[in-house]
């Protein structure tokens, strides 16, 4: 965006190219300062937070202004160098639950035009049978060319293809142009200046919100599909038509003080509808927690109708009091579920799983979150896995992801506001229905190398899971593959023959597409492990994760939580140049934002229904 | 000062006076196992209104948290900030946000105080500015706890003791000295209490003119529904 008149935003264009689920977003603007004077241009974009940033540029005039990733530490003594010159740094902030806003400004010389390059990488998970592409369109102000043109390499072939923005009118719907054909798409929206504008003779623009795709690919073989491209391999497994598997779920539900008022309101309402949702054949508990483990029934019950009906009314009657031991609480789940198993009081192929709800770190009880993951990991022993909920933003969401983690299972922070319960409620859709249990992948050994995790806990309706690695010889076409894992009625085994595919008849003329997209996939996923690695794993364990994600994310350019990317602004009459750093914010950075329960705390979720006691004049 | 105890459990909330000698200083909370202690010291009118009687409020707090070495003096005037040691001055004339380790201020220019001490409490002091030709009054303070649930149980003081809550029940209400309010019995600490329905303000919202919160009054400096009596609760000095 500009500030002057006499400065226009010429061109918008946000380009982005998916092959196989792996996402390259390039972003473009270009301004030209038409003013006799220098002017200040702003650029600013939002970018998933699951995503990379692989490169930025500005050129200007001619010339060019790269990032530079380098070591966060490195960077670091250049950030601090700038910072103590009197100069502001950090590019990237926190935006919203989805996104981070990376944004530059730069003061351009009379008469002259900028170009802003931003590259960003995702590798798109799929959830609800579905992939989405998010992009965030903002421009401001009318923009001469705009335009947002996707292209979609899917060799499994394309089931559906949605796009819809939260900006589009029914005079901008058929501007959206899309070509979907076996295994290819096209979308393209490209707006004239006419077309943008909120009215015939105002300059506002209609363009301002989020950009939708969402699709999903055809899915047949049990084995999955496997794709070798340039001495890397890629295994997407999401098999069709399986069986659910029954579950063994104990919910334990945080009662603390602090959970008082909306949250705790929000929690019984969701849990009401969590509770309709069980299958019959599910087996469930229930914990709630202060300082004082109550549980709704000593052991696991059938989802039966009446017995559901029954837990309804206990979850009616939780109220919010006191403090808050996580430890004991989880314990008690753990104890619950392996009793069942022993008893064998569930199905042998069931999948056991425990969901944690609550809203802040322990205050009573063990306190040392060290001495809660390691009792938790150890009681749990690999039988069942654990799920997170955080909620609201006093919880240490690291303890909680790094515990989840520890035990096959993933933390998800819960935000306070209106829609809690419905996050509540999509977070266990999401894990409602496993499909296989102690699922393995197995491919010879002498035969690839640097695979990325090859057992996972659970496969869920609607998800996918993703193995990468290299071929041991680039010249290989072809490997054995096994699946196995625990089925609904017997145990699974898929065999069969993973062959590198002729691209070029797939996709005549595009084959460029096929370069390094799937080593770079296997970059991305092997990054994202080894920094989950880097947090949950022994002090060696963590040492060496750390080095292989530090060395990964500089070789293959990646913005991550161990690198950043320095921006050299350049130079200009009333400043020096400047030094600016590009990071990936963790989780813990995240919650530094301004919430409204630090900002506003007299109005705040947290306290406006805890007991407020005072004492004042008339 | 007058106390309010609100009940969300049971929608409800108790009221009373403490009226004492100004310059008595008061605890208001006390936790010996998180080593936090809140005192306030009253103070008076300018002159008394020969027409009524004397009234008191609270003029200056004084707030420990052993744990993280704190120390906080709030009056109408300043505030002062100690951490092991180092100290900072705030005024009331400036909106001002100090972030600390354990601790967070926000001041809200000539209006409130928030304080967040980590796992600890929040709280909110407002700031009552009275004009000041006035004839009687002068400026004056209010205390609010924010979120107190991680007080421990064993937590008193004249507004601590209720922090995990008061049993009490009331009786039907019958017409009282004032028609306006009526009377009840309460059985609250094993006594039986003449009690009035009345109501108290909240400033947090209105520092002008408040909202109105209807209480169970206890007259009597809250005797029968404090621990003990008002003696109990006056201290030696702010710290």
């Amino acid at each position: 965006s500009v500030n002057s008149a006499e400065t226009e935003v010429q061109s918008v264009k946000i380009d982005c190219k998916v092959a196989s689920r792996f996402a390259h977003t390039v972003m473009t603007s270009t301004a030209l300062n038409k003013a006799n004077v220098s002017q200040e241009v702003f650029f600013e974009v939002e970018l998933p937070k699951t995503a990379f940033i692989t490169n930025f540029s500005m050129e200007i005039d001619g010339k060019t202004y790269v990032g530079e990733v380098k070591e966060k530490e490195k960077a670091k003594k250049q950030y601090e160098k700038a910072v103590s010159s009197g100069q502001t740094a950090g590019l990237v902030k926190a935006s919203g639950r989805k996104m981070e806003k990376f944004s530059v400004s730069v003061n351009i010389a009379a008469n002259s035009n900028i170009t802003f390059t931003l590259t960003y990488e995702e590798l798109l998970q799929r959830h609800f049978g579905k992939y989405e592409i998010m992009i965030r369109v903002k421009p401001k102000q009318l923009v001469q060319h705009f335009e947002i043109a996707a292209d979609i390499y899917e060799p499994q072939g394309i089931a559906f293809l949605d796009t819809y923005a939260t900006f589009i009118t029914n005079e901008l719907l058929p501007l959206v142009e899309k070509t979907v054909t076996d295994k290819k798409a096209h979308l393209s929206f490209s707006p004239t200046l006419d077309q943008q504008r909120k009215c015939p003779d105002c300059d506002g623009t209609l363009i301002d919100g989020d950009f939708f795709i969402k699709y999903d690919v055809n899915r047949v073989q049990d084995l999955g599909d496997i794709q070798i491209v340039n001495g890397y391999f890629v295994h997407f497994f999401a098999p069709a038509d399986l069986q659910r598997l029954p579950k063994n779920v104990v919910f334990v539900i945080d009662r603390s003080g602090s959970m008082s008022g909306k949250k705790m309101e929000q929690t019984r309402e969701a849990l009401q509808t969590i509770l309709d949702d069980l299958y019959e054949e599910d087996h469930f508990g229930l914990i709630t927690f202060d300082d004082k483990i109550v549980e709704w029934r000593p052991s696991l019950s059938n989802a039966t109708k009446k017995n559901v009906n029954a837990a309804k009314t206990f979850v009616k009657n939780i109220q919010a009091v006191g403090w808050t031991n996580i430890n004991d609480a989880v314990l008690r789940a753990v104890d619950i579920l392996t009793a069942a198993e022993k008893n064998k009081t569930v199905p042998g192929n069931s999948a056991s799983m425990i969901i944690l709800l609550t809203d802040g770190d322990p205050t009573f009880g063990e306190q040392n979150l060290d001495i809660i993951k390691n009792n938790v990991k150890n009681a749990i022993g690999g039988n069942m896995s654990l799920f997170c909920l955080g909620f609201g933003y006093d919880v240490d969401y690291n303890f909680l992801d790094v515990m989840a983690k520890q035990n096959d299972g993933l933390a998800r922070r819960i935000y306070e506001a209106s829609d809690a319960v419905l996050q509540l409620q999509g977070f266990y859709d999401e894990v409602a229905s496993p499909l296989l249990s102690e699922v393995h992948f197995n491919y010879p050994e002498d035969t690839v190398n640097s695979l990325t995790g090859s057992y996972f806990k659970q496969l869920f309706n609607g998800s996918e899971i993703v193995v990468a690695g290299q071929l041991n010889d680039i010249e290989m076409n072809d490997f054995a593959v096994e699946v196995s894992a625990q089925g609904a009625e017997n145990y699974f085994v898929a065999k069969g023959q993973a062959s590198a595919q002729k691209w070029d008849t797939i996709f005549p003329d595009q084959e460029y597409i096929f370069g390094d997209f799937t080593e770079r996939l296997w970059a991305y996923l092997t990054i994202q492990q080894l920094l989950d690695k880097k947090d949950k794993g022994t002090p060696e364990e963590k040492a060496n994760a750390t080095a292989e994600a530090l060395e990964l994310s500089l070789k293959y350019n990646f913005v991550t939580p161990l690198t950043s990317m320095v921006v050299t602004k350049p130079e200009t009459d009333e400043k020096p140049e400047d030094t600016l750093i590009a990071d990936k914010l963790t989780e813990d950075q995240r919650t530094g934002v301004s919430t409204p329960s630090q900002t506003v705390p007299q109005t705040s979720y947290s306290y406006a229904s805890s007991p407020i006691n005072w004492v004042d004049g008339d | 000062p007058h106390f309010i105890i609100e009940l969300p459990d049971k929608n409800d909330a108790l009221c009373f006076n403490i009226n004492d000698k100004p310059g008595t200083i008061f605890n208001l909370v006390k936790d010996p196992l998180t080593g936090t202690v809140v005192n306030g010291q009253t103070i008076g009118d300018k002159k008394v209104n020969p027409a009524s009687k004397e009234n008191t409020y609270f003029g200056r707090f004084g707030i420990i948290h052993e744990k993280f070495g704190i120390r906080l003096m709030v009056s109408t005037q300043e505030i002062l900030v100690s951490e092991h040691g180092k100290q900072a001055k705030l005024f009331w004339s400036d909106n001002t946000s100090v972030k600390g380790l354990n601790m967070d201020l926000q001041v809200t220019k000539d209006r409130s105080l928030t304080v967040t001490l980590r796992n600890s409490v929040k709280f909110v002091i407002i700031l009552h500015k009275v004009w000041k030709k006035h004839p009687y009054h002068q400026d004056y303070l209010g205390f609010y706890t924010l979120d107190s649930h991680l007080f421990s149980r064993r937590v008193n003081g004249l507004l601590g003791q209720f922090y995990h809550g008061v049993q009490f029940e009331v009786s039907e209400p019958f017409a009282g000295k004032d028609v306006d309010k009526p009377d009840a019995f309460m059985f609250v600490k094993g006594h039986r209490l003449l009690v009035t329905r009345g109501w108290q303000k909240d400033f947090r919202n209105d520092v002008k003119n408040g909202e109105n919160v209807p209480c169970w009054f206890i007259h009597n400096n809250g005797t029968g529904l404090i621990d003990g009596d008002l003696t109990d609760y006056t201290v030696s000095g702010l710290f």
